[in-house]
């Protein structure tokens, strides 16, 4: 099987450009896969204690990432410190 | 993961890839992307669905790239990803894909930015181009390469293969992919290698695993044959 086929518009607002997922992707399961990978890769606790931390850094990451990152929150249901922590899973892996 | 890049005896550069992520959830995430400016493609990727960095893709007539994760920190060193991030603004590394893939003119120019430009964490970058020999391993540490292994096909070095182990370090006995690669590789031959072939070699048991998501087959001179297949517990 191959996966779907998303269209990313470059020439739209950053915020808008991951819109196009809510075509091909049910926004509820989204939300839901988007915590459980969260569950799965931060502890808990850990997870409560970095959210104000990391909505405060949210001002270090640079255009037109931050514009992208906060769009898919929004598809993501709202949780910006979360869509955050998902699009640095690699890096902070270990914290 | 595993990332093969491949010359053929006519020049050919081929490029294939497997994502390993212990998460199944991700199959269900896993999307091909275009990213389109003025209604033209300018270059196409393969992500989950919530990311917005790549660690596949493709700039068309230009090159390809795939990143492996490069595991060599220890975990206390966490706080060293923090400030790189935050203190001295380096990128993300599937950042860097995407704004290579945006930007970067050719494979040369390629190289060099995934070379050099500062990043959070290492990894592992996998580049093709489109013409004979250009295909390369770049090996990061966060400030630059540690390492560059190019396409040497005079010398029989037709093809590179990466994983998460660097090539200079023995690899893990338990899960020895990198050997069980080459031994295909050599079987099939320069002459035989084709996509095909590299999706077989990147099918192995060995190789694909319960935790391979996806596997990308993909050679930047023929850009619409860019194929991504969902892997089913490996």
């Amino acid at each position: 099987p191959s996966p779907p086929t998303v269209v990313i518009n470059l020439d739209e607002e950053p915020e808008l450009r991951w819109l196009a997922l809510k075509k091909v992707f049910d926004v509820d399961y989204l939300s839901k896969a988007a915590a459980e990978i969260i569950e799965a890769t931060v502890p808990k606790w850990v997870h409560h204690a970095v959210i104000p931390i990391v909505k405060s850094l949210e001002k270090y990451i640079p255009p037109p990432y931050a514009g992208e990152i906060r769009g898919l929150a929004s598809v993501l249901g709202g949780n910006l410190a979360d869509a955050i922590i998902l699009n640095f899973a690699y890096e902070f892996t270990a914290f | 993961c595993t990332s093969i890049v491949a010359q053929d005896k006519n020049g050919n550069v081929f490029h294939g890839r497997n994502l390993d992520y212990p998460h199944p959830v991700l199959r269900n995430l896993t999307m091909n992307l275009v990213f389109q400016k003025n209604g033209k493609a300018v270059y196409y990727g393969t992500s989950f669905a919530g990311y917005v960095g790549l660690w596949t893709g493709m700039s068309p007539n230009k090159f390809t790239i795939s990143g492996d994760q490069r595991g060599t920190e220890h975990w206390w060193n966490w706080w060293k990803n923090v400030v790189s991030a935050f203190l001295f603004h380096r990128s993300p590394v599937s950042w860097l894909v995407r704004e290579t893939l945006e930007e970067a003119k050719d494979f040369e120019d390629a190289v060099t930015r995934l070379s050099t430009t500062p990043l959070i964490t290492g990894v592992y970058y996998i580049v093709g181009g489109v013409r004979a020999g250009e295909g390369v391993v770049i090996t990061r540490d966060r400030k630059g390469p540690a390492d560059i292994r190019p396409l040497d096909p005079l010398n029989g070095g037709w093809y590179r293969v990466q994983t998460n182990v660097d090539h200079w370090l023995p690899p893990p006995k338990k899960l020895n992919r990198r050997d069980v690669v080459m031994k295909k590789l050599d079987a099939v031959g320069q002459k035989r290698i084709c996509k095909d072939k590299l999706y077989q070699v990147l099918s192995l048991s060995l190789v694909c695993l319960r935790t391979t998501i996806y596997t990308t087959l993909m050679s930047a001179a023929t850009p619409r044959e860019y194929t991504t297949i969902l892997r089913e517990k490996g």
